[in-house]
């Protein structure tokens, strides 16, 4: 059976709660994004990068981090082609 | 003590990227 990284990720985080609560609001955001919900999901995008972006910051050297940060990349890289989708659409 | 390439993270391309994304259309 396969585990998304994110969810591997939040198996590692139990013992850090903020962690975990931003890996949870990451994965609310693409719920949403996956619904069709951009400006919520947009939302949600930033508050989960702008904490996990401090938590790997805090991060020591190691697999948690070395998937914390892949993690944060393919966030942004949905989360930035998110936006350019908003942008061009009409609303 | 290992340190590897891709421990390496560019916190301000990161925040930077963050930012831009904040930024109103």
């Amino acid at each position: 059976q396969t585990i998304s990284s994110r969810e591997l990720l939040k198996e590692m985080s139990q013992n850090k709660p903020r962690l975990f609560a931003a890996l949870e609001v990451a994965s609310a955001a693409v719920a949403k994004d996956e619904d069709g919900m951009t400006a919520d999901a947009l939302d949600l995008y930033q508050q989960s990068l702008g904490e996990l972006i401090l938590m790997l910051s805090a991060e020591l050297a190691g697999r948690r981090r070395e998937l914390l940060h892949a993690e944060i990349q393919a966030l942004m890289k949905r989360a930035e082609f998110l936006k350019e989708q908003m942008k061009t659409s009409d609303w | 003590n290992d340190h590897a390439p891709y421990e390496d993270i560019d916190f301000e391309d990161l925040s930077k990227r963050l930012e831009d994304l904040k930024k109103k259309t």
